[in-house]
């Protein structure tokens, strides 16, 4: 893996979100990572419709939560993903309105990624933003800076919130992870969050995976 | 919905299961960590729920304490009439260690009397005085500065739990909250108990900002004024610890012929 990467730089992460009082996250981590792969597979860069997912993936409770790797299965079997502008984010379920002709994107297939952090910043590089659960611990608090919560306090077997990894790198030598929330711009460091990278810090390797454009 | 506090008698305590004794024993040793024999709180009641994992196991205990009768008021945290405590208490246990995570301790049903706290912004001195008992009874220490208005408020809280600069301070803290992130309640009530729960995570913040091992900051944010129980059910997603998700393919690593 490069020493640092970037994905905000080069054009493949649409600005922050904003879930709202909705438990969605599953649903716009997924989608940050398929825009992520959309534009690096087609070159252009789309905002796609978490409310989509809301709606029309049964196998997830919308704002009660969900699971990136149903979320994948359910773009595949709906054939695609609308953009935000046409399929807007509302907040809360409604009766799904999903059209077949506005679909924008489509996945082909989706992966699980290593649990190993060097392994994952290769892929990252390379293949384009992650989407990664943690445990939220700490983060009704976070304001900035490089989160490291003390193991037992952010165990991994208590994921809860799930997120994209955009990037990584270093700042005075402590090793991060570039995290995009879904909490709007006037949380953490204008929507994102820097979790400890190399150490499992809050479980964030434990379920890294991806949508498979080609 | 909020959690708001409730009264001893709300609903009637079965005995406890034997599996949440241990962690029960270890939250109340935590709670009396310090004091004298004797005037350490013994545990009348306790109920709670557990999640476990391969590793380890988390247990969620509501817990009634009683305080013995205090005979100095200069020092007393609650009035001599009331001394029952309701308690939440999480408690990990992985590998057979226990850690407390989370402690809120508060006095059922007391009434006490006001702190010096100007009658603004709906805020009345007997909720703000609840709040600072409430606060009190928190143990862990503080750390260096890192946050300039967090600290300052708990270095005000340390020189006394009724200081009228600390009151001052904390008010104009939630106010500058309330004014920031545009935020209205629906009564005066609301509002006061949403200062008791920015106050109580304000010192969790300052916890958590001490036990941080990186360079991040904990303090004031947009989800101050939410308590721990309505930010989880919100915003957090709790089907993410089953996993019970479809199952993927591994990817090939990148660099792999």
């Amino acid at each position: 893996a490069p020493p640092e990467w970037d994905w905000r730089n080069k054009g493949a992460v649409t600005n922050v979100k904003n879930q709202g009082m909705c438990g969605s996250c599953w649903a716009f981590s997924v989608t940050g990572n398929v825009e992520g792969q959309w534009f690096l597979n087609h070159g252009t860069l789309l905002s796609l419709s978490e409310q989509e997912l809301l709606d029309c993936d049964k196998m997830d409770k919308a704002c009660l939560g969900g699971l990136p790797s149903n979320a994948y299965s359910a773009i595949k079997n709906l054939g695609g993903l609308e953009t935000e502008e046409d399929y807007s984010y509302q907040g809360q379920m409604q009766a799904c309105n999903f059209s077949a002709e506005k679909a924008k994107v489509y996945i082909n297939d989706s992966v699980e990624l290593s649990r190993n952090e060097q392994k994952l910043a290769a892929w990252l590089a390379k293949k384009g933003p992650i989407s990664v659960a943690i445990n939220a611990f700490g983060m009704q608090f976070y304001r900035h800076g490089i989160s490291r919560p003390l193991r037992p306090l952010c165990t991994p077997w208590l994921i809860d919130h799930a997120v994209l990894i955009v990037g990584y790198g270093n700042r005075s030598d402590i090793p991060f992870w570039a995290i995009k929330n879904s909490w709007g711009t006037d949380w953490g460091e204008q929507g994102y969050y820097y979790l400890h990278r190399g150490s499992g810090a809050c479980g964030v390797n434990t379920m890294a995976s991806s949508a498979v454009v080609e | 919905a909020p959690a708001k506090p409730r009264g001893a008698g709300d609903e009637a305590w079965g005995p406890p299961s034997p599996a949440l004794l241990e962690p029960a024993r270890f939250a109340l040793e935590m709670y009396n960590r310090g004091r004298a024999p004797g005037t350490q709180a013994v545990l009348r009641a306790v109920r709670g729920r557990v999640r476990q994992a391969d590793q380890g196991s988390l247990y969620s205990l509501e817990a009634s304490l009683e305080e013995p009768p205090c005979n100095d008021p200069t020092v007393c945290q609650l009035p001599v009439s009331k001394k029952t405590l309701l308690c939440s208490f999480e408690i990990l246990d992985e590998l057979g260690k226990h850690m407390l995570l989370r402690r809120d301790c508060g006095p059922v049903d007391t009434k006490v009397t006001g702190a010096g706290i100007p009658k603004d912004a709906g805020i009345t001195p007997s909720h703000f005085t609840r709040s600072l008992v409430l606060i009190s009874s928190l143990s862990l220490p503080y750390p260096d500065e890192k946050n300039d208005t967090l600290s300052s408020v708990i270095s005000l809280l340390n020189k006394g739990p009724l200081s009228k600069d600390f009151s001052m301070k904390m008010l104009s803290v939630f106010k500058d909250f309330l004014t920031t992130y545009n935020r209205t309640y629906e009564s005066k009530e609301e509002t006061q108990w949403r200062l008791s729960i920015f106050i109580n995570n304000m010192v969790r913040a300052q916890k958590i900002q001490a036990l941080d091992q990186g360079t991040a900051h904990y303090g004031v944010t947009k989800f101050s004024d939410l308590t721990e129980e309505e930010f989880r059910t919100i915003y957090l997603n709790p089907l993410l610890r089953e996993d019970l998700g479809k199952k993927m393919r591994v990817a090939k690593p990148v660099g792999d012929p």
